[in-house]
């Protein structure tokens, strides 16, 4: 079972060309394992994308090298995942 | 504890593959002269792609199409569709909007469109989008359902490479779960309206996705969907933005209402419910029953313009 813990979902906003084209091949930057959730829309849209830690701080510093504006949408994904599953059983039991 | 019936079903929770199969037993078993269950094929893994039928009579009826949880990680939408479901079977005979479109129409609902991936997203993974179809030579699995289909594919807007989110596939209609669909809707041949509903981001979209060329029937279909998001903002203010797929997010190759519109169905949307970006496909369950009572609105707007233009 694939866990997610410290995983976080990233919400970038290009704001120009330059940028945009910068996260149009989030996908294939394969060194950072990046899940994108929401794909690049245009400029001013945001783009959200699920980082694992392991790769977190230097896909936050590539962030910060190219003046790509970026907030933390979700902190952990598991602790989300964990309400959610709970939920589910407890709604089960009733 | 299983529900008794789909009145003692909770609409406001997430359900298993199995809780969704047997509440549509249950419903066909509650209502067996409207409602019946139609198996259009097989997922890669062997599960049943099960349509309800909604029909008050009449053979090979006009139709609409709705389908839900084709990426499967998007709860919101599998979780909308039990209640759409209900919500058929409740308001038909009282709501007059709807009765006149079935009493004329047929509503077709596939609620677990991609039920291998929504197996599996219940069980290890709960980030799973495409099929589970194993890839050969790659260690990766299955391919993006919403790039598979015969409109635009290969071209660019979708991903030639199997690990990708937006893997087309090795050739159009490959996955089951997209043929099974593809095959309904050609031996149908009499729908009039394809709505594949997504989540989130809240939008609502007409073709085209991989072309930039507009739909002959683009000045109708935005109006329509400005009405449609109209109503479904006039329940709790929702917010959703529309257009064309392609000037409305990206350019999406191999998509499932370019396909359809392509077939002649000109009411041919989808949408992408909420939210716009708190919680993504993580949507809190509390949100299940309002997302699903505003979409309705706007999904009685498209059903019912269908309805009274005939074509």
């Amino acid at each position: 079972k694939e866990t997610f813990e410290g995983h976080q979902v990233l919400r970038i906003v290009p704001k120009n060309e330059a940028q945009l084209s910068l996260l149009k091949n989030l996908e294939e930057m394969t060194e950072f394992e990046l899940d994108v959730w929401m794909g690049v829309t245009g400029v001013s849209f945001p783009v959200d994308v699920r980082v694992p830690p392991h790769t977190l701080q230097s896909f936050k510093s590539y962030l910060e090298s190219h003046d790509l504006e970026y907030s933390v949408m979700i902190e952990d994904i598991q602790a989300i995942l964990d309400v959610e599953k709970q939920q589910m059983e407890s709604a089960a039991r009733v | 504890a299983e529900p008794r019936n789909t009145d003692s079903f909770d609409y406001s929770n997430y359900h298993t593959l199995s809780e969704i199969y047997s509440f549509q037993d249950m419903l066909v078993a509650e209502n067996p002269n409207f409602v019946s269950k139609i198996v259009i094929g097989q997922s890669y893994e062997g599960r049943p792609l099960n349509v309800l039928k909604f029909s008050t009579g009449g053979s090979n009826r006009p139709a609409i199409w709705i389908d839900t949880g084709i990426h499967s990680r998007e709860w919101v939408t599998q979780a909308s569709a039990l209640w759409f479901a209900k919500k058929i079977v409740t308001d038909y005979g009282k709501d007059a909007a709807l009765t006149a479109i079935l009493n004329n129409m047929d509503i077709f609902l596939e609620i677990a469109t991609n039920p291998d991936g929504y197996y599996l997203t219940h069980t290890s993974n709960r980030m799973w989008r495409k099929t589970r179809k194993p890839n050969p030579g790659y260690s990766c699995y299955g391919v993006d359902p919403n790039r598979n289909w015969n409109a635009g594919f290969g071209e660019p807007g979708a991903s030639s490479y199997p690990c990708s989110e937006t893997y087309r596939g090795p050739s159009a209609h490959s996955e089951s779960e997209v043929k099974s669909i593809v095959d309904f809707v050609q031996s149908h041949g009499n729908i009039k309206a394809f709505i594949s509903i997504h989540a989130y981001s809240q939008m609502l979209m007409y073709p085209y996705g991989y072309t930039k060329t507009a739909a002959k029937d683009q000045a109708e279909l935005h109006a329509l969907a400005q009405k449609a998001i109209t109503d479904l903002a006039s329940l709790y203010g929702t917010r959703y933005r529309y257009g064309s797929i392609i000037n409305t997010i990206y350019q999406a190759s191999g998509n499932t209402i370019d396909w359809t519109y392509e077939q002649g169905i000109k009411y041919s949307y989808t949408f992408e419910l909420r939210d716009t970006g708190y919680y993504g496909f993580l949507l809190p369950a509390r949100e299940i029953v309002p997302t699903a009572e505003e979409t309705w609105l706007a999904l009685m707007a498209i059903m019912d313009h269908a309805y009274k233009n005939p074509y």
